[in-house]
């Protein structure tokens, strides 16, 4: 995955950060004080259109090069997240139980072109 | 995407800079409060006071240390066997107590559970926290029985009794995981505690000023398996 820098068009992760004070929710959630979300943004050229751990495979090189050369049989290509990892959160409920989970994919670590 | 469809991210990156921001925090809120499943953020009332969730999560986290590997609770209530590692959402829950009526001999404890979780979760494991003050020399017997409500909110059933010999003052932790799994079963969230001493003795809790010495259930529940159909 590559990380977005200047004003890079390409498919990359831009990193996000919401603050729970500032959305005015740090009085119930207790851990963390916010949330790192990140997304996935740019452009996804045909030729870039695989997952970035087949992109060394030679299937997928043939593919892409098919995709590339043959536009109107190929689908339009999107840079999502192919990474994530769980958030942690220590939190009151509307009982004022005091809960702690992981919720599963809710940080972005990676984008790739589908 | 499909053939001459947009991409998911593509409108934002049109947007300006601020109105962008106000759509991720609204995506982040929004994802948030689905994946915990609650329709809006819960208003906080009664925080727990700081000195009661910071001893709790420390009895807790000596309670995790000291086992490996946490158990499940069997339906039948028999011996718990290994949990098996699988990817569905967990979570702990600390309910601390409030305090309903008392007299010289005995003491009740409520413990309200999520409503957000009651039916949808199954409980693994749940254990009452409770910290004796015990005046003098020699053990003091105690009466722990556990209560459910009725269908209708009233006539409160014994689920459970255990008699306890108190030797010093402490916490004493007390498994309630069939119970509170049962409760869960019926769709119920209040958990009623009765602590009962033999003689007019007062309280065998600690009064509501000490903070940090204050009773709580901690259980463990994980999201029960949606149930799937697979065709080959």
């Amino acid at each position: 995955g590559v990380d977005c820098s200047g004003d890079s068009r390409m498919c990359c992760r831009r990193e996000f950060f919401v603050d729970f004070k500032d959305i005015g929710w740090e009085d119930w959630i207790i851990h963390p004080e916010g949330y790192h979300m990140n997304y996935c943004t740019g452009f996804c050229p045909r030729h870039m259109a695989a997952a970035p751990g087949l992109a060394a495979s030679f299937h997928s090189a043939v593919l892409n090069i098919i995709k590339a050369t043959n536009a109107e049989a190929a689908a339009d290509s999107c840079c999502v997240p192919t990474q994530r990892r769980p958030l942690s959160l220590l939190y009151y409920d509307r009982d004022s139980n005091i809960v702690k989970t992981d919720i599963p994919d809710m940080i972005v670590d990676a984008c790739g072109c589908t | 995407a499909p053939k001459g469809m947009r991409c998911p991210t593509c409108g934002l990156a049109a947007l300006a800079s601020s109105t962008q921001q106000d759509v991720l925090k609204a995506l982040a809120k929004q994802s948030i409060l689905s994946k915990l499943r609650l329709p809006d953020r819960p208003n906080i009332t009664q925080p727990v006071p700081r000195g009661a969730l910071l001893t709790a999560l420390h009895r807790l986290h000596a309670q995790h240390t000291d086992t490996t590997e946490p158990s499940r609770i069997p339906q039948d209530g028999g011996t718990p066997h290994p949990r098996p590692r699988v990817g569905l959402q967990e979570y702990e829950i600390l309910s601390f107590a409030e305090s309903g009526s008392s007299t010289s001999r005995s003491v009740l404890l409520h413990f309200r559970f999520t409503r957000d979780l009651s039916g949808s979760t199954e409980i693994l494991q749940a254990t009452l926290y409770l910290f004796w003050a015990v005046p003098g020399l020699g053990t003091h017997p105690v009466t722990v029985r556990l209560l459910q409500p009725g269908p209708t909110g009233l006539n409160a059933t014994v689920t459970s009794e255990t008699q306890l010999q108190v030797p010093r003052s402490g916490w004493t932790t007390l498994d309630v995981g069939a119970a509170v799994q049962q409760l869960f079963g019926q769709g119920s969230q209040k958990l009623t505690v009765e602590l009962e001493v033999p003689e007019a003795r007062g309280s065998p809790l600690l009064d509501d000023s000490s903070d940090s010495r204050w009773p709580f259930v901690a259980a463990q529940a994980r999201a029960r398996a949606a149930h799937r159909v697979r065709r080959r």
